[in-house]
């Protein structure tokens, strides 16, 4: 929402940990 | 495989949680969009557990999910290029 990010979106890649919960808040 | 259900997640850390999710809804949009499914999937991880387990349910629910993902997805790509 603050301008472009070329980290997001967090890929997902099957049996790889998801790196997006840094984006989540719990 | 066991269809995923609310009390399955809830008994998971939520690491665990969004990685089952992922595990099940990346072969789902990976028929509809091969080469956008890994960044469609790791969006739409980012939406409430409860509404991504309707989306298993609901195919028309989470057809229209992924294609609103992939507008914005695009959407993203052209402004990254654009401030490049």
């Amino acid at each position: 929402s603050n301008g472009t990010n070329v980290n997001w979106p967090p890929e997902f890649c099957p049996g790889v940990p998801w790196k997006g919960l840094q984006n989540i808040d719990p | 495989q066991e269809p995923l259900t609310a009390s399955m997640l809830a008994a998971a850390p939520l690491k665990e949680q969004k990685q089952l999710l992922g595990e099940r809804l990346y072969p789902l949009i990976q028929a509809l969009h091969p080469t956008l499914a890994g960044k469609i999937t790791g969006m739409l991880l980012e939406i409430d557990n409860s509404e991504l387990l309707h989306m298993f349910e609901s195919p028309e629910s989470l057809h229209s999910k992924v294609e609103e993902a992939v507008a914005v997805l695009q959407a993203h790509q052209v402004k990254e290029l654009t401030t490049k």
